[in-house]
């Protein structure tokens, strides 16, 4: 599904340079559920934002569904992410000055979908929010906001859940009722590609790939929960 | 030091009604390492505002060194949080054009205090990102904006630290690290006040404050770490 061959970033900051990922080589398949993990600026959130096609690397190549990437425009780039890929950010990058359910609807505009307003309100639901919707971003909680992104991310049912650290304000109830959702998509045959701190939300993956200074240093399969 | 009165804070939504606080009595000693935990939505960063001063409560009173704060200006209230509390905001509240040093020098400059560059560099280094000090917010990663962030709340080296969520997006080495620093400024005699839903980091407290839809439901000692 997703290939990764040799990828590099590389920032430079006046006279040093900052190799956020050094060297990535990875497969990903159909129906996988990864678990990104690693210290804090490790480069986990650069790899995730090379997997969904949001950031071109430096240096190496990128296939999705077998096709190489880098020869797409942007607007071909946001095309396939809207039609393939739900993302949730890790500082989950709501627009400031609309209400949750207008966020959550977001998606489906672009697309062109109909019944956009039930669809949100259901994503909603889905991450216990159908009394928040009319809220904007600054009259919600950490955790909510972050949920709101979830369902942002889903309402699209999208066939890979790209999510950087999406249980980081949650607390533990609320974090597995995220994680169950999850799980049901990938039992729906979606590819679900996660980034955590967390143990225990690693431990619903089948597969940990463990960062180091921007290069993977081990890549494990495991018994899933 | 710090004593709440049947505090509320409530928002009014429409025809509905937010009940974010709803009736907190509590009283917070010198040198005392608090955990405030609980769901989220649970009114958690609510009650932090109103501790930190950053929010004033819809009824009820707030006492800081047995003053009723409630009479006080705007300006009082910044010049108290200024010379006595330092915040670690849940979503950071970096300023993002500027670099992670001059972030951490801005409560320096407010004091009017000296050397703010030598002792901004070394909060820096203190949450080891001695090595990140020109990049601005979105040249860091989450876990290492939030480390700035703590770095700007012990700069002042303040008499009372209170950290919203403070390891969110950290492994659980830099939240060791973190949580020790913290130890040591309340070895030093300094009150910590901290929000989590961890209970690894609130195993270092001495007392765990729990809230559930805006009320305190426990209040109970324990030994420490
Ligand atoms: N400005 C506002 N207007 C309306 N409702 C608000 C506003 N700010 C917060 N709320 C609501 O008040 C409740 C408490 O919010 P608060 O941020 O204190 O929760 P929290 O315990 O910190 O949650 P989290 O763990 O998710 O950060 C939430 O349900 C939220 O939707
Ligand atoms: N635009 C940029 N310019 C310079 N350096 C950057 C930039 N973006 C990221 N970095 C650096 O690249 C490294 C990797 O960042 P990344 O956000 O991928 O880390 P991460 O593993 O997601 O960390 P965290 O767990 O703290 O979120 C960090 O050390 C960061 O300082
Ligand atoms: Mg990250
Ligand atoms: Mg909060």
């Amino acid at each position: 599904l997703i290939k990764l061959v040799n990828v590099h970033k590389t920032y430079r900051m006046g006279d040093s340079i900052v190799r956020a990922l050094d060297g990535v080589t990875m497969d990903i398949e159909r129906g996988e559920i990864i678990a990104i993990m690693g210290p804090s600026g490790s480069g986990k959130s650069t790899l995730m934002n090379v997997l969904g096609a949001l950031d071109r690397p430096t240096k190496g190549q990128y296939y999705m569904d077998g096709e190489d990437v880098s020869g797409l425009t942007d607007n071909e780039l946001a095309r396939i992410r809207n039609e393939h890929i739900g993302f949730v950010f890790q500082s989950f990058n709501l627009l400031k000055r609309t209400s949750a359910i207008e966020n959550v609807e977001l998606p489906l505009v672009y697309a062109g979908a109909r019944n956009r307003r039930e669809r949100a309100l259901e994503a909603l639901e889905q991450v216990k929010l159908g009394d928040r919707s009319t809220h904007k971003p600054n009259e919600l909680s950490g955790g909510e906001q972050q949920r709101v992104a979830v369902a942002r991310a889903i309402v699209t049912d999208p066939d890979i859940i790209m999510a950087d650290e999406p249980t980081g304000n949650l607390d533990s109830k609320v974090s597995n009722e995220i994680m169950e959702l999850f799980w049901e998509f990938n039992q729906d045959g979606k590819t679900i590609i996660l980034v955590t701190h967390e143990d225990t939300i690693a431990a619903f993956a089948g597969r940990i790939v463990q960062l180091l200074d921007g290069k993977i240093i081990s890549d494990t399969r495991q018994t899933p929960k």
